[in-house]
């Protein structure tokens, strides 16, 4: 059969291998743009693939997207989905992606915790954490956005295995972290990372685990001010922003700290639409419109990426 | 595979802190093995909480108790899994 992206439902919500094959159809319908590499292994050894839209040159400076490392905001992952194809459809036609592709890379981790994505679906759909096993306990996992070496161990993360914000043993533990800190810091030249969680209407950055302010906390402020604005003008959704300390609350060991604090200056992390109703369950309807508001805020921030090179 | 029957997920508003401290201590009793969905951070932001059936009569007479202002916000947490399992079915078909 021909391999087509315009059979694929992207108003629907998908397991880990229709998603692992989707991602081929997509290589198979952009492959001057779109390449699929893997990065690693997540603990129970399924592959971690990232795509790489490129075109062309060598180590140009890049941003790094993901989405579903915490694995039962499924509406995460379909968002992840339906923005890595607006990529790819939107080179050459879009202005604004096409000058931002055509002197940086995107590299997009779409299902950043398959094992536990994996989990939703065939045994427990709240799954949130990796499916790693914890040395003398009964309870498995590790919540992946507690794991980062960036305050590894402080308030807002706990030890205890049994809690859903387990930290793990040691920073890094779960290779589903390790295997990104390794690609980015291989890389070298990764200027901005976003990591997309669900549900509560928020744009955060740094810091999460101390409330001293960042360096350059009022570019992020004005940045992340101009994104939700974007994203508002869409269906009216009002996010709130700021820094993760002050907007919610201590959180040690996130991905975006960890970003910052290795010389990724734009590092956000999304929340994406609550309704108010469903949390994590929310329905299929809502993937697209989420995914199309959410659109705008990322080329905001993409672009001024593309624009304040460091 | 792990059903969530007569499970509810309750929006909870804090209105102090101290309301704050006690839904974090709340968080901390394994034997009711309640989830946030969404943590407590401010007074006056809503969480979200999603407790299994058997803790259910236990976690709203501690809401109740202390005065903690709080709404159903999934009545079934097995129902909305069913639908969303069905949906997902129909749009394979």
């Amino acid at each position: 059969l021909e391999r087509s992206a315009s059979t694929f439902d992207f108003a629907s919500y998908h397991t880990l291998d229709e998603i692992y094959d989707w991602l081929d159809t997509l290589v198979a319908n952009h492959p001057s743009l779109v390449s699929k590499i893997q990065i690693g292994e997540s603990y129970e050894k399924r592959p971690l693939y990232v795509l790489k839209f490129s075109t062309g040159g060598s180590n140009r400076p890049a941003i790094w997207l993901d989405t579903g490392i915490h694995s039962r905001e499924w509406v995460t992952q379909a968002t992840g989905v339906w923005t890595a194809n607006k990529l790819a459809e939107e080179y050459g036609r879009d202005p604004s992606i096409t000058s931002i592709l055509d002197s940086m890379d995107i590299f997009f981790e779409i299902v950043t915790n398959p094992d536990g994505y994996a989990f939703t679906h065939s045994s427990n759909r709240l799954w949130r954490k990796t499916r790693s096993i914890n040395a003398g306990s009964s309870c498995v996992g590790v919540d992946p956005n507690r794991n980062w070496d960036a305050g590894f161990g402080g308030a807002g993360s706990s030890s205890s295995p049994c809690s859903e914000t387990y930290r793990g043993p040691y920073a890094h533990s779960e290779s589903e972290v390790k295997s990104i800190v390794d690609f980015i810091l291989g890389h070298g030249n990764v200027k901005a990372l976003i990591s997309i969680h669900s549900y509560s209407q928020m744009l955060m950055f740094p810091y999460g685990y101390k409330r001293t302010p960042a360096p350059d906390y009022q570019e992020l402020n004005e940045l992340a001010k101009k994104a939700v604005n974007d994203l508002a003008a869409v269906y009216g959704t009002e996010y709130t922003y700021g820094s993760i300390v002050d907007t919610i609350y201590v959180a040690s060991g996130t991905t975006v700290d960890w970003a910052y604090e290795n010389g990724v200056k734009y590092s956000y992390t999304f929340e994406l639409r609550d309704t108010g109703r469903y949390g994590f369950l929310l329905p299929s309807t809502q993937i697209i419109p989420t995914a199309t508001e959410t659109w705008p805020a990322l080329l905001d921030i993409m672009l001024h990426v593309q624009q304040h090179p460091y | 595979e792990q059903l969530f029957v007569g499970d509810q997920v309750l929006r909870v508003t804090a209105s102090n802190e101290e309301q704050i401290a006690l839904l974090r201590a709340l968080d901390e009793r394994e034997d009711l093995q309640v989830d946030f969905w969404r943590d407590p951070t401010k007074p006056g932001r809503p969480s979200d909480l999603h407790v299994p059936f058997p803790s259910l009569q236990a976690v709203k007479i501690f809401l109740e108790s202390h005065g903690i202002s709080y709404s159903i916000m999934i009545e079934d947490v097995q129902q909305l899994l069913d639908e969303e399992k069905k949906t997902m079915m129909l749009a394979r078909g």
